[in-house]
């Protein structure tokens, strides 16, 4: 899960 | 999606509302830090490139242009329209010691060598900063009128909800984002003091006003 989460976030 | 996100990100649009309503209902910027709001311009405008060439979800995509507009036209109203009622004197935070260390963390901490990755993680860090200028405004004239600080608590809240998401997202999906993690304590410990006030002051019905 460390590597290179998504950036579905605001 | 979860609420504690949801609620976050409720909470940042009102923020927006609130400054907005702020500036038209006292037709002044009297207050506000145009080197703060111009860092969040930078924030979204950083982030938000990915807009052109990734979809995530049409929440994701009409929050992101919201955000990169409504900035850029807080910029207009503070520089044009209600120039005269910005005093930049007041504004003296240096911006470039933020800017600086915020490159060189990107360079340091990021998910991938390339251009739109590092321009993500120099977002995050430099949101984790942002309000820095107007905090130290703040602390120069050390008191506010109600709405700002009602701007700075939604704002400080939209931030804090993201620590429980982050939680959450842990034990639900095992996902850790450590970049935006840190960053994002960071940013919200910047504004336990201001809350402390904020809670005994302004929701008790005072003013905001700093012990001197």
């Amino acid at each position: 899960p460390l590597a290179h989460p998504e950036h579905d976030e605001l | 999606m979860n609420l504690f996100r949801l609620f976050g990100d409720l909470s940042h649009l009102a923020s927006i509302f609130i400054l907005l309503q702020k500036i038209q209902s006292t037709r002044s910027c009297r207050g506000i830090s145009f080197k703060t709001q111009a860092l969040y311009a930078t924030v979204f405008i950083t982030r938000y490139l990915d807009l052109f060439y990734e979809w995530v979800s049409l929440y994701n995509f009409t929050m992101k242009v919201f955000f990169i507009a409504s900035s850029c036209y807080i910029l207009y109203l503070m520089k044009y329209k209600y120039r005269p009622t910005h005093d930049p004197s007041i504004d003296t935070f240096r911006v470039e010691y933020l800017l600086g260390p915020c490159v060189v963390l990107a360079l340091l901490f990021h998910y991938k060598f390339s251009i739109p990755e590092l321009l993500w993680s120099f977002s995050i860090f430099l949101e984790a900063v942002a309000i820095l200028p107007q905090l130290f405004m703040l602390q120069r004239t050390g008191e506010a009128e109600t709405i700002t600080t009602h701007y700075l608590a939604a704002l400080g809240a939209y931030r804090a909800l993201y620590i429980p998401n982050w939680i959450y997202r842990y034990f639900t999906e095992d996902m850790v984002d450590p970049i935006a993690v840190t960053a994002g304590l960071v940013q919200t410990a910047l504004y336990l003091d201001f809350f402390y006030v904020y809670f005994t002051k302004v929701l008790q019905g005072q003013k905001f006003e700093l012990p001197a």
